[in-house]
């Protein structure tokens, strides 16, 4: 895509879009983010509502810790547990319109955030990879 | 510290050092790669070798799989195999004299890079999050 400076760069030239984000629902078994993560290879996923709204994101941790929990480690507990039992709530966002250096401040902590219209509909999301890339990009103009 | 010009940056000025990573042995049985990583909250840390010098890494994802396909589950039978046996072997490092740009390189598709010196010695892990805080700092000036 055609060259834009470091200034005019905003967080929808960077995202991935929702379509080709790995994510899970709300109510979905645990047993069924298991699934995801498992195939899609990625280590923490968005968890959206039934409206696609954003609520949270689910990682290998929180599943981890569940079947280390289980008494016996009975991995089929998994099933009676639901996403929403255990994701992580309280999770940063950020809009498309962002510009590039909040969408870097945004990934300093985490590896990805997720981007949200105004009423909080996922949109996709922001990787530090993408950010690092554009970074090498500006380092060689 | 003292601020230094993007150009004058190398990797050891950004490391974590070796006595600061969390990290497991070769020999160790997976069972204690499992606490390492748990008690850590690290998803992935380096492997050494009795010399201390780097042989690979090691994620909460492999050990995963392992409790997964394991006949009936049982997480006792990690204590069964040694980390050697599914650790990553084939890791990207680096040395602590290359610079900011080439340790930007090594981490758009890993988390982490050990860094070690000409024989192989760990010496620490250059961390995307280190990168990132960088690249802020840069924008700044
Ligand atoms: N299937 C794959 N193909 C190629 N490279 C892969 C890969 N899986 C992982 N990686 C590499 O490993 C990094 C860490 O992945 P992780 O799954 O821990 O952490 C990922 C994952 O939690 C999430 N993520 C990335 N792409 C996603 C997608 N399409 N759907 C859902 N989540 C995604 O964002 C985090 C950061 O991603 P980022 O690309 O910066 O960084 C990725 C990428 O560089
Ligand atoms: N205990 C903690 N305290 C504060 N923040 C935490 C944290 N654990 C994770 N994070 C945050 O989450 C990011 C991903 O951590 P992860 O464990 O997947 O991936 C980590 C981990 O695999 C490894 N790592 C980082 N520090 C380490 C250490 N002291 N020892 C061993 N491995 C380390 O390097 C990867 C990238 O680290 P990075 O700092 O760029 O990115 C970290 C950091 O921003």
């Amino acid at each position: 895509r055609e060259y834009k400076k470091l200034e005019e760069i905003t967080v929808e030239d960077l995202m991935i879009p929702s379509e080709k984000v790995a994510h899970v629902m709300l109510n979905n078994p645990l047993e069924h983010a298991l699934l995801v993560l498992t195939r899609s290879g990625y280590f923490a996923v968005p968890v959206l509502d039934p409206e696609n709204k954003l609520v949270g994101t689910i990682s290998k941790t929180v599943i981890l810790d569940q079947i280390l929990g289980i008494e016996g480690y009975e991995v089929e507990k998994l099933s009676h547990l639901l996403v929403s039992d255990v994701m992580e709530k309280d999770v940063p966002s950020i809009t498309k319109t962002a510009s590039f250096i909040d969408g870097l401040k945004s990934v300093i902590d985490e590896p990805f955030v997720s981007v949200v219209d105004e009423e909080g509909y996922f949109e996709g999301i922001l990787t530090r990879r993408a950010i690092l890339k554009q970074v090498k990009r500006e380092y060689y103009q």
